[in-house]
């Protein structure tokens, strides 16, 4: 029988039945869910099942990849502190043969709920910024120096968690190759004026501050990843 | 030396409801959706003559005949899957990523001689 199981997993594109830890699974996002209802409906099953529609691209296999960093941490910068949080997601999920059509990065920004309305309203924005790392940084050294800059953009706090999407594909494929990936870094820095004393991260367990400290919000981060087993999706022979 | 059995339409190469059930093989922990699937398999004889309703290939019509000449040297068309069509499963991998794949050619759907 593990025989038999391992060539249909073989089959599937799998080297071995996948063996999920279970104390961290995440929820499945709701677009995997519509992605796999279009998919069950009537009309798709006439339907090319090795194009994702969804993002335009050619490919039979989306995963979310989860970031595999949790912490984030407050790091002084030219006089200002700022909240950074490094990402990292492990591209060696996908096996050698498989294509790379898009890898988008997905990063959400969960801020304090129920922050008074005047707050909310107020013209302060939050610059964030997107680095990639290009090398690892060696203690005492000055992590800048190893970032390159992909994104900059200012943030408004809202109440609903705000969204950014970016497309790294490149970057992705590049990340396959042993020993080059080092990850990204998001950076939030708070508005010119915010003492960095009133500075409080929005951290997973933290509880929320009661006075009115200038809260950061929670990063969370996610890449799609969308590849193709050419294996899995050979051209329809014509009848 | 099979033993011969007079050709009835329950015998007739068709397709067969088959219901996979993922728990069935253990495989409940990693697959998020769908529970299971109709597979479906293909199963019955192709007599001689292949009627139309039999989707037989040319090579199947012709195999069928020189069956009925020579049984013991000729062994009948076999009876297989001429039309799948995909499924997609969601299932978590060792790293707890949350994947989307869709397969090709899983659910039988028309099977021929």
């Amino acid at each position: 029988r593990n025989t038999r199981e391992r060539l249909f997993l073989s089959s599937l594109g799998l080297s071995e039945r996948p063996q999920p830890a279970g104390s961290h699974r995440r929820p499945v996002p709701s677009e995997l869910w519509r992605m796999l209802r279009r998919s069950e409906s009537i009309q798709a099953r006439d339907s090319d099942p090795c194009t994702v529609s969804e993002y335009g691209v050619r490919g039979n296999i989306i995963r979310y990849v989860q970031d595999q960093v949790s912490l984030a941490h407050i790091e002084e910068q030219r006089g200002r502190a700022c909240l950074v949080k490094q990402l990292f997601f492990n591209v060696s999920v996908l096996q050698p043969v498989e294509l790379l059509s898009l890898a988008q990065l997905e990063i959400r920004l969960h801020w304090k709920p129920l922050r008074p309305a005047g707050f909310l309203r107020g013209p302060r924005a939050v610059s964030m910024s997107l680095s990639k790392v290009i090398r690892a940084t060696l203690r005492g050294a000055d992590p800048q120096a190893n970032r390159r800059l992909l994104l900059s953009r200012s943030i408004r706090p809202q109440l609903e968690p705000a969204a950014i999407a970016m497309d790294l594909t490149p970057l992705a494929d590049s990340w396959r190759k042993p020993g080059h990936n080092y990850g990204l870094v998001v950076e939030l820095s708070p508005p010119l004026g915010v003492d960095p004393d009133e500075l409080t991260p929005f951290l997973p367990g933290n509880a929320f501050p009661l006075e009115e400290a200038w809260t950061l919000p929670l990063i969370e981060a996610s890449l799609v990843v969308v590849s193709l087993n050419p294996h899995q999706c050979h051209s329809r022979q014509r009848r | 030396s099979a033993v011969h059995l007079p050709v009835t339409p329950s015998n007739i190469c068709k397709a067969r409801r088959l219901y996979i059930d993922f728990k069935d093989v253990g495989w409940q922990d990693w697959i998020i959706a769908p529970p299971g699937y109709m597979a479906n398999y293909c199963h019955g004889e192709c007599p001689f003559p292949l009627s139309e309703s039999l989707n037989g290939t040319n090579h199947a019509i012709l195999q069928t005949l020189v069956h009925s000449l020579d049984p013991q040297g000729t062994p009948q068309p076999g009876c297989a899957p001429i039309r799948l069509s995909p499924i997609s499963m969601l299932y978590y991998d060792n790293n707890d990523n949350v994947v989307l794949r869709h397969y090709q050619d899983m659910v039988v759907d028309e099977c021929g001689c």
